[in-house]
């Protein structure tokens, strides 16, 4: 474990905090895209099933645990608590064009072919696009709620600290995972757009819009 | 460098 994992995976916890106090104190959960995080649940629940046969350590296994229940929870609360908040008019990404290349992907690039590590290798490409339907949300609606940009922005440094971790990584043990990097790099690149008004707008203060 | 999964990574 080094510095920039941990604080990756801390941004990553951040964010679902953020997530569930935008969702609980607005009592909304306008500005989410369901499709989005539907995906993360597919995502935490084909790649940290592995905590039923494969123990790494607690952190691990708490981290994991975390993931999946946290996920499931939002999808709850977005289908179930505040399912009239929810407007799928505005959510209306095509998330078949992400499964299909992904899934082919997978059958591609993994290190065994086997059951598992084809899911494990889905689970990482799926993850570098799951985000694509909020932000073609945010897109179309041209403008978010701070405390859902705040979410965007932990959610996207997460991923951006894994990178420097695979640089340290790479040096420090002369491992390298080119399935994750290759769509970290991915991952991090679809923020860009994203921090750029972020960084301009919303930690100077203003309102995050899109420009027309 | 080796080729491979890093099982302790999230």
């Amino acid at each position: 474990m080094n510095l920039f994992r941990l604080f990756g995976d801390l941004s990553h916890l951040a964010s679902i905090f953020i997530l569930l106090h935008k969702i609980r104190t607005t009592r909304s959960c306008r500005g989410i895209s369901f499709k989005t995080q539907a995906l993360y649940v597919a995502v935490f629940v084909s790649r940290y099933l592995d905590i039923l046969w494969e123990w790494v350590s607690l952190y691990n296994f708490v981290m994991k645990v975390f993931f999946i229940a946290s996920s499931c929870f939002i999808l709850y609360l977005m289908k179930m608590k505040y399912r009239p908040t929810h407007d799928p008019s505005i959510d209306t990404f095509r998330v078949e064009f992400l499964v299909g290349p992904c899934a082919l992907l997978a059958l591609i690039f993994n290190y065994k072919f086997t059951f598992t590590e084809v899911l494990w290798s889905l689970s990482i490409f799926l993850e570098s696009l799951a985000i694509l339907p909020q932000l073609f949300m945010l897109q179309r609606t041209g403008e978010a709620e701070t405390i859902t940009t705040h979410y965007l922005a932990a959610l996207g440094a997460y991923r951006a600290l894994y990178i420097p971790n695979w640089i340290y990584r790479y040096f420090s043990e002369g491992v390298v995972d080119p399935i994750a990097v290759t769509a970290g790099l991915v991952q991090t690149a679809l923020y860009a757009d994203f921090f750029y008004v972020y960084f301009t707008t919303v930690i100077q203060g203003q309102k995050f819009e899109l420009p027309a | 460098g080796d080729a491979a999964r890093a099982k302790d990574e999230l």
